[in-house]
Protein backbone atom coordinates (compact mmCIF):
# COMPACT_ATOMS: atom_id res chain seq x y z
CA UNK A 1 0.00 0.00 0.00
CA UNK A 2 1.02 3.64 -1.07
CA UNK A 3 -0.07 7.00 -0.48
CA UNK A 4 -1.11 7.12 -4.20
CA UNK A 5 -3.29 3.88 -3.53
CA UNK A 6 -5.25 5.14 -0.55
CA UNK A 7 -6.01 8.32 -1.86
CA UNK A 8 -6.99 6.82 -4.52
CA UNK A 9 -9.44 4.04 -2.60
CA UNK A 10 -10.81 6.98 -0.53
CA UNK A 11 -11.10 9.31 -3.37
CA UNK A 12 -13.19 6.39 -5.33
CA UNK A 13 -14.78 6.01 -2.11
CA UNK A 14 -15.56 9.16 -1.04
CA UNK A 15 -17.65 9.51 -5.47
CA UNK A 16 -19.42 6.07 -4.08
CA UNK A 17 -20.82 8.29 -1.41
CA UNK A 18 -21.22 11.60 -2.80
CA UNK A 19 -23.88 10.16 -5.24
CA UNK A 20 -25.95 8.10 -2.90
CA UNK A 21 -26.12 10.52 -0.71
CA UNK A 22 -27.43 13.50 -3.52
CA UNK A 23 -30.20 11.02 -4.79
CA UNK A 24 -31.07 9.60 -1.40
CA UNK A 25 -31.17 13.20 0.21
CA UNK A 26 -33.09 15.22 -2.99
CA UNK A 27 -35.00 11.43 -3.75
CA UNK A 28 -33.86 12.44 -7.35
CA UNK A 29 -31.40 10.94 -9.59
CA UNK A 30 -32.05 13.26 -12.60
CA UNK A 31 -29.06 14.01 -14.44
CA UNK A 32 -27.21 10.55 -13.23
CA UNK A 33 -26.76 8.04 -15.98
CA UNK A 34 -28.44 4.63 -14.61
CA UNK A 35 -26.53 3.09 -17.48
CA UNK A 36 -23.27 4.17 -16.26
CA UNK A 37 -24.08 2.83 -12.67
CA UNK A 38 -25.30 -0.59 -14.10
CA UNK A 39 -21.46 -0.84 -15.65
CA UNK A 40 -20.10 0.31 -12.36
CA UNK A 41 -22.00 -3.03 -10.62
CA UNK A 42 -20.65 -5.25 -13.22
CA UNK A 43 -17.20 -3.68 -13.33
CA UNK A 44 -17.25 -4.24 -9.42
CA UNK A 45 -18.78 -7.83 -9.83
CA UNK A 46 -16.89 -9.43 -12.20
CA UNK A 47 -13.68 -8.27 -10.27
CA UNK A 48 -14.25 -9.25 -6.74
CA UNK A 49 -15.51 -12.54 -7.37
CA UNK A 50 -12.48 -13.50 -5.84
CA UNK A 51 -13.96 -12.62 -2.57
CA UNK A 52 -15.34 -16.21 -2.37
CA UNK A 53 -11.77 -17.67 -3.28
CA UNK A 54 -9.12 -15.65 -2.00
CA UNK A 55 -8.71 -12.98 1.23
CA UNK A 56 -5.89 -10.30 0.78
CA UNK A 57 -6.52 -8.31 3.98
CA UNK A 58 -9.93 -7.00 6.22
CA UNK A 59 -8.91 -3.85 4.13
CA UNK A 60 -9.28 -5.34 0.88
CA UNK A 61 -12.23 -7.20 1.64
CA UNK A 62 -14.39 -4.32 3.52
CA UNK A 63 -13.97 -2.38 0.60
CA UNK A 64 -14.71 -4.40 -1.70
CA UNK A 65 -17.80 -5.28 0.04
CA UNK A 66 -18.86 -1.42 0.24
CA UNK A 67 -18.04 -1.08 -3.09
CA UNK A 68 -20.62 -3.80 -4.54
CA UNK A 69 -23.04 -2.76 -1.84
CA UNK A 70 -23.09 0.68 -2.83
CA UNK A 71 -23.03 0.40 -6.92
CA UNK A 72 -26.33 -2.35 -6.31
CA UNK A 73 -28.05 0.41 -3.83
CA UNK A 74 -27.07 2.88 -5.88
CA UNK A 75 -28.58 0.80 -9.06
CA UNK A 76 -31.82 0.16 -7.05
CA UNK A 77 -32.51 3.63 -6.14
CA UNK A 78 -32.38 4.58 -9.66
CA UNK A 79 -34.61 1.95 -11.07
CA UNK A 80 -36.52 1.16 -8.59
CA UNK A 81 -37.28 3.53 -5.71
CA UNK A 82 -36.58 7.03 -7.20
CA UNK A 83 -37.70 5.31 -10.91
CA UNK A 84 -39.48 8.71 -11.63
CA UNK A 85 -36.68 10.99 -11.89
CA UNK A 86 -34.93 8.71 -13.72
CA UNK A 87 -34.10 10.85 -17.09
CA UNK A 88 -34.45 7.70 -19.42
CA UNK A 89 -34.75 9.92 -22.88
CA UNK A 90 -31.20 11.53 -22.16
CA UNK A 91 -29.89 8.12 -20.83
CA UNK A 92 -29.79 6.57 -24.28
CA UNK A 93 -26.04 4.98 -24.29
CA UNK A 94 -26.24 2.02 -25.99
CA UNK A 95 -24.92 -0.15 -23.24
CA UNK A 96 -24.11 -3.26 -26.08
CA UNK A 97 -21.62 -0.90 -27.88
CA UNK A 98 -19.64 -1.05 -24.58
CA UNK A 99 -19.97 -4.69 -23.17
CA UNK A 100 -19.79 -6.41 -26.44
CA UNK A 101 -16.12 -4.89 -27.65
CA UNK A 102 -15.14 -4.99 -24.31
CA UNK A 103 -15.73 -8.60 -23.82
CA UNK A 104 -14.28 -9.40 -26.88
CA UNK A 105 -11.12 -8.14 -26.02
CA UNK A 106 -10.60 -9.36 -22.63
CA UNK A 107 -10.82 -12.89 -24.69
CA UNK A 108 -8.13 -11.66 -26.78
CA UNK A 109 -6.02 -9.74 -24.57
CA UNK A 110 -4.91 -10.88 -20.93
CA UNK A 111 -2.77 -12.59 -18.84
CA UNK A 112 -4.33 -15.98 -18.77
CA UNK A 113 -6.87 -17.52 -20.04
CA UNK A 114 -8.80 -18.66 -16.79
CA UNK A 115 -12.36 -18.20 -15.80
CA UNK A 116 -11.55 -15.61 -13.09
CA UNK A 117 -9.00 -13.80 -15.30
CA UNK A 118 -11.03 -12.99 -18.10
CA UNK A 119 -13.31 -11.53 -15.71
CA UNK A 120 -10.68 -9.42 -13.97
CA UNK A 121 -9.89 -8.32 -17.24
CA UNK A 122 -12.92 -7.95 -18.46
CA UNK A 123 -13.72 -5.69 -15.35
CA UNK A 124 -10.64 -3.91 -16.15
CA UNK A 125 -11.50 -2.76 -19.60
CA UNK A 126 -14.91 -1.99 -18.62
CA UNK A 127 -14.33 -0.11 -15.91
CA UNK A 128 -12.27 2.39 -18.44
CA UNK A 129 -15.25 3.14 -20.54
CA UNK A 130 -18.29 2.98 -18.03
CA UNK A 131 -18.47 6.60 -17.35
CA UNK A 132 -19.66 7.29 -21.40
CA UNK A 133 -23.06 6.79 -20.99
CA UNK A 134 -22.61 9.52 -17.64
CA UNK A 135 -20.40 11.84 -19.88
CA UNK A 136 -22.65 11.78 -23.25
CA UNK A 137 -25.86 12.26 -20.74
CA UNK A 138 -24.57 15.43 -19.62
CA UNK A 139 -23.04 16.44 -23.36
CA UNK A 140 -26.83 16.21 -24.38
CA UNK A 141 -28.74 18.17 -21.35
CA UNK A 142 -25.74 20.41 -21.36
CA UNK A 143 -25.60 20.55 -17.92
CA UNK A 144 -24.78 18.94 -14.82
CA UNK A 145 -25.78 19.58 -11.25
CA UNK A 146 -22.57 20.51 -9.08
CA UNK A 147 -23.03 17.47 -6.84
CA UNK A 148 -22.73 15.58 -9.85
CA UNK A 149 -19.80 17.41 -10.83
CA UNK A 150 -17.98 16.49 -7.60
CA UNK A 151 -19.33 13.25 -7.85
CA UNK A 152 -17.32 12.76 -11.26
CA UNK A 153 -14.61 14.54 -10.42
CA UNK A 154 -13.46 11.95 -7.41
CA UNK A 155 -14.41 9.42 -9.65
CA UNK A 156 -12.01 10.92 -12.32
CA UNK A 157 -9.36 11.19 -10.09
CA UNK A 158 -9.23 7.68 -8.16
CA UNK A 159 -7.70 6.34 -11.38
CA UNK A 160 -5.16 9.31 -11.54
CA UNK A 161 -4.12 8.86 -8.54
CA UNK A 162 -3.36 5.05 -9.48
CA UNK A 163 -1.41 5.93 -12.06
CA UNK A 164 0.67 7.38 -9.68
CA UNK A 165 0.55 3.92 -7.48
CA UNK A 166 1.58 2.24 -10.77
CA UNK A 167 4.49 4.53 -11.12
CA UNK A 168 5.21 4.04 -7.43
CA UNK A 169 4.93 0.27 -7.47
CA UNK A 170 6.84 -0.03 -10.59
CA UNK A 171 9.77 1.99 -9.06
CA UNK A 172 9.76 0.78 -5.75
CA UNK A 173 8.56 -2.98 -6.13
CA UNK A 174 8.90 -3.93 -9.51
CA UNK A 175 5.86 -4.49 -10.30
CA UNK A 176 3.66 -3.24 -12.64
CA UNK A 177 -0.03 -4.68 -15.01
CA UNK A 178 -0.03 -3.51 -18.50
CA UNK A 179 -3.45 -4.14 -18.84
CA UNK A 180 -4.49 -2.15 -15.53
CA UNK A 181 -2.19 0.56 -16.50
CA UNK A 182 -3.44 1.08 -19.77
CA UNK A 183 -6.62 0.90 -19.34
CA UNK A 184 -6.16 3.24 -16.56
CA UNK A 185 -4.60 5.70 -18.39
CA UNK A 186 -7.94 5.14 -21.44
CA UNK A 187 -10.09 5.59 -18.29
CA UNK A 188 -8.46 9.38 -17.19
CA UNK A 189 -7.95 10.98 -20.86
CA UNK A 190 -12.11 10.46 -20.62
CA UNK A 191 -11.85 12.45 -17.86
CA UNK A 192 -9.54 15.07 -19.49
CA UNK A 193 -12.32 17.24 -20.45
CA UNK A 194 -14.44 17.17 -17.80
CA UNK A 195 -11.47 17.89 -15.58
CA UNK A 196 -11.16 20.90 -17.82
CA UNK A 197 -14.30 22.01 -17.44
CA UNK A 198 -14.40 21.12 -13.04
CA UNK A 199 -11.47 23.32 -12.84
CA UNK A 200 -12.71 26.68 -15.23
CA UNK A 201 -16.21 26.45 -13.92
CA UNK A 202 -17.42 24.85 -11.42
CA UNK A 203 -14.23 25.99 -8.99
CA UNK A 204 -15.12 29.23 -9.73
CA UNK A 205 -18.46 28.82 -8.20
CA UNK A 206 -20.12 28.86 -11.73
CA UNK A 207 -22.80 26.02 -12.86
CA UNK A 208 -21.06 23.51 -15.23
CA UNK A 209 -22.75 24.01 -18.66
CA UNK A 210 -22.11 22.88 -21.92
CA UNK A 211 -22.49 24.78 -24.93
CA UNK A 212 -25.43 23.41 -26.29
CA UNK B 1 2.64 -15.32 -4.14
CA UNK B 2 2.81 -13.50 -7.38
CA UNK B 3 -0.52 -14.18 -7.88
CA UNK B 4 -1.75 -13.13 -4.62
CA UNK B 5 0.65 -10.04 -4.98
CA UNK B 6 -0.63 -8.62 -8.54
CA UNK B 7 -4.45 -9.02 -7.76
CA UNK B 8 -4.18 -6.74 -4.31
CA UNK B 9 -5.42 -3.68 -5.45
CA UNK B 10 -9.20 -3.02 -5.24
Amino acid sequence: MNIFRLTGDLSHLAAIIILLLKIWKTRSCAGISGKSQILFALVFTTRYLDLLTSFISFYNTIMKLIYIGCAYATVYLIYMKFKATYDGNHDSFRLEFLVVPVGGLACLVNHDFSFLEILWTFSIYLESVAILPQLFMISKTGEAETITTHYLFFLGLYRALYLFNWIWRFYFEGFFDMIAIVAGVVQTILYCDFFYLYVTKVLKGKKLSLPA
Amino acid sequence: ETLKKDKDEL
